[in-house]
Order: structure tokens, then sequence, then C-alpha cells
């Protein structure tokens, strides 16, 4: 079966970075 | 059961943001209206702020490390295979992610910031504006609103304040030195035509100050008058074309001149000052003086004589503040040390405690007075 | 820079005070998250997960089962792997925004009360 579908499982959730947005980065 | 499918070649130009109740609130609102701005122009890229007609949201992207889908549901033309592995019921509909998100944009309400680094300011010549906007980056005040990261009515209050005037469609922002003669003339011809000053009408007004001016050379348009009414005043409830003017407010810039004026060398006595600052109000004109509404443009170096002190010559970084204050003077009153220090509590903790984090506290009979550590 | 959110998309949605109540949006959109990485194939290949709809080329990967009365959710990864996991009520309801550039627009298109989420390590098919 070459066809990969397969979910890597991450043992932690980490969603602590927050930081401003730019203009640019809205569109990009 | 649902058959899950992905798209092959993803979209990247979906975001998601977070929408607090007084976001929904907005959106729910047929007639308002919501845009995403930034400071500046396209390429200065500046913080994407989302603001309705009143109020400032900061975006602030928050990064996570799952996977999140975004998926809609189709039809499928397929008979789709039945997958009977599992005994689960067979798939009743299917749905494609059509993009992935790494993120999302959480929302958080801020003070906008009018952004005037481009104005220019006008002190009354004549040569303002020059022919066709050359050489003007902000062409108009929808030019001005489009470049602020801030709401419409945050913009328009904070214009209003700074002394900003739209002159032949440009806006620029008038002069100490102007504002200062345009309020001098407004006040005196208001009082000569006996307007009421707290219904004051921007046509009648300019009409006062223009009886006898030679129209050539007068800087006194009515832009200029609605600027000084804009900022000297406030608007009367329910008439667009109304100010009462802020007696206080007049006091205190005139105050501000006096202290600049009379005690930038050295000090004055508060009475004497009292004297000098009445005499530089119009002949007749109304306003009560206390030299308590002054606080934080003096200091008192010796006893109670006071010296002029522009919170713009001391330093930002608050410990180096109050080392210059307690050099300038050695103890304060609470009263008129806290308005030199205020604009640096950033954190917003109760005034006490910010000043007894640099400074000592003491109380002496009613008053509280305060010294360095 | 200044540029408006339409919500033109929303309007019967806002005005009717519909919102999503299970799996999908009253718009037929779904949020689904998975704590891990999902490797899906990028290209075509000559096998019947590949459909082409409306010109789209599209690969099925997976099965989503949910157990409406309790919330519960299992999905079903290639052939190999099953994640159990729930609906869940999202803290703040999150909007479907896209910026399409080359028109210049930006649209809200949806929003998002629920998503479902898988953070448990995958199983083996039994």
């Amino acid at each position: 079966d070459e066809i990969r579908i397969w979910v890597r499982y991450k043992e932690g959730f980490s969603d602590a970075v927050r930081k401003n947005v730019s203009w640019s980065s809205l569109w990009s | 059961s649902l058959n899950l499918h992905e798209r092959l070649s993803i979209d990247r130009s979906f975001r998601l943001l977070h929408l607090t109740p007084e976001l929904l609130e907005v959106l729910k609102d047929p007639n308002s209206k919501l845009q995403f701005k930034a400071a500046g122009n396209d390429e200065d890229d500046g913080d994407v702020v989302l603001c309705s007609r009143e109020k400032t949201w900061l975006l602030r992207q928050k990064n996570h490390s799952n996977t999140t889908m975004l998926m809609h549901e189709f039809t499928s033309e397929q008979e789709t295979p039945l997958e009977t592995t599992f005994g689960l019921p067979s798939p009743m509909s299917d749905f494609a992610g059509f993009a992935r998100t790494t993120f999302e944009y959480e929302t958080k309400e801020v003070s906008g910031i009018l952004n005037v680094e481009s104005i220019p300011i006008h002190n009354g010549s004549s040569d303002f504006p020059p022919a066709d906007g050359r050489d003007l980056p902000v062409k108009s005040m929808d030019d001005l609103l489009a470049s602020s990261a801030c709401s419409e009515k945050e913009c328009l209050l904070q214009w209003g304040q700074l002394g900003g005037c739209v002159i032949k469609g440009y806006p620029c922002i008038l002069s100490s030195d102007f504002l200062t003669k345009a309020l001098h003339v407004t006040l005196m011809s208001a009082m000569a035509e006996s307007l009421n000053f707290s219904r004051l009408r921007l046509g009648e007004t300019f009409d006062a100050v223009n009886k006898d001016i030679d129209q050539e050379s007068n800087p006194y348009t009515i832009d200029v008058i609605k600027t000084i009414l804009e900022k000297y005043g406030e608007k009367v409830k329910d008439d667009d074309d109304c100010w009462q003017l802020n007696q206080k407010k007049v006091a205190v810039w005139y105050g501000i001149r006096a202290l600049k004026k009379y005690a930038s060398q050295s000090s004055i006595p508060p009475a004497e000052f009292l004297i000098k600052w009445k005499s530089t109000f119009p002949p007749y004109a109304p306003f009560d003086i206390e030299i308590e509404m002054l606080r934080g443009w003096f200091f008192r170096p010796t006893g109670s004589s006071l010296q002029y002190l522009p919170k713009n010559t001391l330093p930002s970084d608050i410990k180096e503040r109050f080392m210059m204050l307690f050099k300038l003077q050695s103890q304060w009153d609470m009263d008129d040390i806290v308005p030199f220090v205020e604009e640096l509590n950033s954190k917003g903790l109760k005034i006490d405690v910010f000043l007894m984090k640099y400074a000592r506290k003491r109380r002496v009979g009613k008053k509280v007075i305060i010294s360095s550590r | 820079p200044s540029i408006n959110v339409s919500k033109r998309q929303l309007q019967t949605l806002l005005q009717s005070d519909q919102h999503q109540t299970s799996v999908s949006t009253p718009l037929g959109n779904m949020m689904l998250e998975i704590q891990g990485d999902l490797e899906l194939p990028r290209q075509w290949s000559e096998d019947q997960r590949f459909t082409t709809i409306d010109k789209e080329q599209l690969v099925r990967w997976g099965l989503l089962h949910i157990d409406p009365s309790r919330n519960n959710a299992i999905l079903f990864v290639g052939r190999k792997q099953r994640l159990l996991g729930s609906l869940v009520k999202l803290d703040t309801p999150l909007g479907l925004i896209k910026f399409n550039q080359q028109d210049g627009i930006v649209e809200m298109q949806d929003i998002f009360y629920y998503k479902v989420l898988f953070k448990s390590r995958p199983l083996p098919i039994m």
C-alpha cells in the first residue's frame, strides 16, 4: 500500500505562544 | 457515518477568528461594519486590528500543535463502496477538507490609536495646503481613518482633542500657537457678540470671528473655528451643530501657556502666578482658575512657588522619572506627583500600589507626602 | 490599510439566530481536530479513494461516526488506525474568514460553535 494515510500522534498539545499579526500575513 | 475526504490542493486563504460576545453582537447588527486595519500603508506591515464603528480589537495569533481541518459537506456522485469491516452504519454523507489551520486569531479589545505620523502641523500660514496636495501623504480624512489602527469613533475623538483640522479636504494639526490665537479670537468675538458659551453654533461663531476681518488674509476659516469648538468644547447632545464650551479646558490651556511664559526660567509665587494667568484671558472672560487645575504641569522647587515642568522633558523609564522628579523636588504632595507618573502605570495598578513600588508614602495630617525610597 | 469584512454569506444565519448545535454548521461546514500530524497523499493516484468533484481532486482518507446522544466520536483513518474523540463545544465561537487576495475581498463565511476533537493515541483497527 504505497498510499500513505496515517496519523502521527503527538504526546502533548502546545499553544502558549501568541504574537501580533502583520498585514502581509493576512494575505499569504 | 461520514466519509471524510481532503482536497489534494489546500486553500491557504482561510483563517479562524475568535468571536467574543461583543464581536458577535456587532456581527448580528445589520447596520454595523467590521474592518481589518493596520497603521500606515500596506508595506508598513503594522499590527492588524479589527474595528467596528466604535471599538478596536487587537489580533493575536495563537499557534498550536494540532492538525485542524476545515471541511465542507458535498454530495458525492459515486456510489461509495460499503465499508462493512467496522460494523458501522453505511456512510450517509461526504465531507471534504478544503483548508488546514495551525493557528487561531484571538481578539483583545484595546484602545485604538489615531495615526498622525504623516499629518503636517499648520501654523495658520496661507500656503497650506499646497496645490494638488503635493507632498502630502495623507490626502483626506478617509485616508487618515484607513491608515489608523483605530475605530472611526475613537479616531474622531482623538482628532478633536489633538486640534486636528481639515483644510480644503486635507487633514492637518493646528500648531499650539495657532490654536492659542484662534481660541483667543474666538472667545473675544463670541463675547463681543454676546454668544452663549453653553450653546455655540458653528455658523454664528464663525460669523462673529469674521466680522470686520479682511477675508484675504484671514486664517480663521470655518474649519479652524470648528477645530476650536471640537477641542475646547463638547458637542451638545442631539444637536449636530452646537457646542458647549468647556471652561475648565480653556482655563487650563491658558494656564499652561502662562506657566511656560512666566515660570520657565525661575519659579513664581502662586498668588502672583494667578494674577498673571488671569491677565492672559480676554478681558471680562468668566473663567474660574485654581492652581490645582494645572497639576502635571508644574513642580514646587522651594516651598509653595511654582515652576513649569512639561512631561516631555522627563525620562520615559519609570525609575528614572521618579529619580528626576525627586531631584527637582524632594517631597511631593501625592496629588501633585500622580499626573507626572500615571501614564507609565502600564499594568493599571491601583495608584497607591504603583507609587509604593518606586517611592515612599507617608501621611502628614490630611496630606499624603511622596518622597524617594 | 483597511478592508471591510463582508458578512453576506452569514446574513440568513445571523438574522434567523440559527447556529451550529451538532457536528456541522447550518451552512455545511465542520471543524475537525487531531492531536498529531495527519499525513495524506498530495498527488493523484489511480485508486478508488481518489475522486474528482467539480474539478477538485479529492482523496478519501477517513470515516467519522458520531454518537449524538453522548457526543462521542470515532474516526477511522486509512485502513489501519482508529481514534476515539468527542464533539466539543468551543469556549469562544470561531469565525471562518476567507482572505481572497486576487479579488481583494475578505469574507466571513461561517461560525463554528463546536469541533470534533481527537486527542487520544490512535488504536489499531481490530
